[in-house]
């Protein structure tokens, strides 16, 4: 839950 | 990958598209600020350092390389083309875009998620992303009368930051993950400098006739 969202996106 | 953020990335993909394909078509960049263009060139190949070190996924890999490569060809053609070169409007398109690269990157040594070169570059790609789009406005206000391909362009562009925006909401509500700050406050920046833009677009729209910008 307290993982920064990924950085997947363009 | 949720709908908003695909129809995000297909009207970002489809902005650049329409403008390298109106300035091969018709070669003519007129409208068509290349201080943004080599803005945004500079923002793809500072957040895409990470296409051969970090592997995301292949629709990932594939967008980033037509983006380096469309926004650079666009810039080549302005800069390069005998015959596109010419029609650049360069004394209209006087914004000092170097301004805009010194703060971004100050910003991004200040504000950063790690203090490495890859996250320094990434914040600094964000930044600059969200106020690289002002000299094109400011070039499209001088101009008054904007051609309907690069108002599409515009349009299309805006239309990209706010299918952004419901990606994010509908991310922060359905995975568990906190949002990041950084991306939230430069897509928030970057959509308000496209409302006025838009309010124009809309009208011309409604009323059928050609966009105008007010001075």
């Amino acid at each position: 839950d307290c993982l920064p969202a990924p950085k997947d996106e363009l | 990958m949720n709908a908003f953020r695909f129809l995000g990335d297909m009207t970002h993909l489809f902005s650049v598209l329409v403008l390298l394909l109106k300035i091969y078509a018709t070669k003519t960049c007129s409208g068509v600020s290349r201080k943004t263009q080599e803005l945004y060139l500079l923002v793809f190949v500072a957040r895409y350092l990470d296409l051969f070190t970090d592997y995301i996924s292949l629709y990932n890999s594939v967008m980033k390389i037509v983006f380096i490569t469309s926004s650079a060809a666009i810039v080549w053609y302005m800069r390069r083309h005998p015959q596109v070169r010419r029609t650049y409007d360069k004394e209209q398109d006087t914004f000092r875009h170097s301004v805009l690269v010194a703060a971004t990157f100050v910003l991004a040594l200040i504000f950063n998620d790690r203090f490495t070169f890859r996250e320094i570059c990434w914040a600094f790609s964000i930044y600059l992303e969200a106020v690289a789009i002002l000299p094109q406005l400011v070039l499209l206000q001088r101009c008054r009368n904007v051609d309907n391909l690069t108002g599409q362009y515009v349009f299309f562009l805006g239309a990209y930051r706010a299918f952004y925006i419901l990606n994010w909401i509908y991310r922060y509500f359905t995975e568990g993950h906190h949002s990041r700050w950084i991306p939230w406050i430069a897509g928030l920046v970057q959509t308000g400098l496209y409302a006025d833009f838009f309010y124009y677009y809309f009208l011309s729209w409604k009323n059928n006739v050609k966009l105008e910008l007010p001075a």
